[in-house]
């Protein structure tokens, strides 16, 4: 303590990368898949197929402009198909 | 744009509202619900019946956070708006929006219409697209209700699903759909020559017309200019091969498709005083490199050469533009003469012998 703001913006930022790639950009589970499942994806990749949907700079890192992008209101949908 | 396979196997769907949001009148939830059904309706073999009891393909309900057996849940105000599933029994084809949002018919808030009218799209098999203006856009953006939403990326995409053929019913459809040219009260918000085309504009569509073999081509604004916002109230073609465009106190150059950079700009940069917000109409007299810019019952006139407004003005228009006694919607020059435009009402004017040669319909150029 003091807990330095800057930090907490940091954190809240990185829950809300991972509350969004989980939401629109983690493939949903087949409830028909047979079989093994794909390998699951890592944040950066997620993050870089986010910011490839988007038309933003692909660089796998939250930075402004890809933050300011996942802030704004939507639809639930997944952008990624089943 | 981008579709989850199959789509339904009927063109005869139904829908269920299972219950309203408190936000807004009931007549005005089932009304939005029905119009954007009607968005999809009009260019597909598709027909919506709405029942009101039991299960129907599309169950549409207000539900928030975490909400039955839903796979998927709310987070509040903000964030995310609705969830819909694709084609299918159970959950599939159901639509559900978060109570928690403000719903309303207007452009605050978010407009029910509008997002109804995307998650419908989800429910026929569509996924998001990646076009920023197209309705299957993921994130929410206001359009006016009276522009026709869908993109020719969004009807590509429900029409690979379900084909082309819409099944007109006799009348016209209530929800707007692209604006029809030859109705009687056709009017314009600006028009401009492009070279040896006339560039007609009206919301977030523009018309190319060729004069000289009379064809007539309709596209969306943000085809050519994606740059540019729907809704341009004057614009005008310069002696430089430049089209400048107006909306409110800004204005964009463009050169063939490239906006000029540092545009927009302020219409003050122009010579215009700070009380004038926004422009009627404008043209530029290719014999004297004078543009003048028409606003309320008044004209400013700016000398291309010299990139100044001149002095004197602004004048009364109807005073130097005998028979021009109307606020000016769109004014173009073509082959010498003027065409002014008010309302579903054009007049030709004779700059030489300075008087109006006569009056037509604003549609006049379209070959109705």
């Amino acid at each position: 303590l003091p807990v330095h703001p800057e930090n907490d913006n940091h954190k809240e930022d990185a829950k809300l990368v991972q509350d969004y790639l989980n939401k629109f950009y983690a493939i949903e589970p087949d409830p028909n898949q047979l079989g093994w499942k794909a390998k699951a994806e890592s944040t950066a990749e997620k993050l870089q197929k986010m910011q490839q949907f988007f038309g933003l700079k692909v660089t796998g890192k939250p930075d402004s402009e890809t933050l300011e992008v996942m802030k704004k209101p939507r639809c639930g949908v997944p952008d990624v198909g089943l | 744009y981008g579709v989850t396979l199959p789509g339904w196997k009927k063109t005869n769907l139904t829908y269920r509202i299972v219950n309203h949001t408190p936000d807004m009148r009931e007549e005005d939830v089932d009304q939005a619900i029905q119009k954007a059904f009607e968005v999809w309706s009009t260019v597909t073999p598709l027909i919506f019946t709405r029942i009101y009891e039991g299960i129907a393909d599309v169950m549409i309900a207000f539900r928030t956070k975490a909400h039955g057996h839903c796979p998927r849940y709310f987070d509040g105000p903000l964030g995310v708006l609705a969830h819909a599933f694709p084609p299918g029994n159970g959950f599939g084809g159901d639509v559900h929006f978060d109570e928690d949002e403000d719903w309303t018919s207007g452009s605050a808030g978010f407009n029910l219409f509008l997002v109804a009218a995307h998650e419908f799209g989800h429910a026929l098999g569509l996924s998001h697209s990646n076009d920023q203006r197209a309705l299957m856009y993921p994130n929410y953006a206001y359009v006016s209700p009276s522009e026709f939403p869908l993109s020719p990326d969004d009807i590509r995409g429900i029409q690979s699903i379900y084909g082309s053929q819409p099944n007109v019913p006799d009348e016209k459809p209530s929800t707007p759909t692209s604006p029809k040219t030859c109705g009687s009260q056709m009017s314009f918000d600006a028009v401009t020559t492009l070279r040896r085309e006339v560039i007609f504009l009206k919301g977030r569509h523009l018309w190319r017309v060729y004069p000289d073999h009379s064809e007539v081509e309709l596209e969306l604004i943000s085809t050519f200019w994606p740059m540019l916002p729907s809704g341009i109230q004057a614009a005008y073609e310069n002696m430089k091969d430049q089209i400048l465009f107006f909306k409110g106190n800004k204005f964009w150059v463009i050169s063939g498709y490239q906006v000029l950079l540092g545009y927009p700009k302020s219409i003050n940069t122009l010579g215009f005083p700070k009380g004038v917000k926004k422009i009627d109409a404008a043209v530029c007299n290719k014999n004297t490199g004078k543009t003048d810019f028409f606003i309320g019952d008044k004209y400013w006139r700016y000398d291309e050469y010299k990139q100044s407004m001149e002095k004197g003005y602004p004048r009364q228009t109807a005073n130097d533009f005998p028979g021009i006694s109307q606020k000016v919607d769109a004014v173009f020059q073509q082959k010498g003469f003027f065409y002014f435009f008010h309302g579903p009402k054009q007049w030709e004017f004779d700059p030489t012998a300075n008087k109006v040669i006569r009056e037509i319909k604003s549609n006049s150029w379209f070959n109705c």
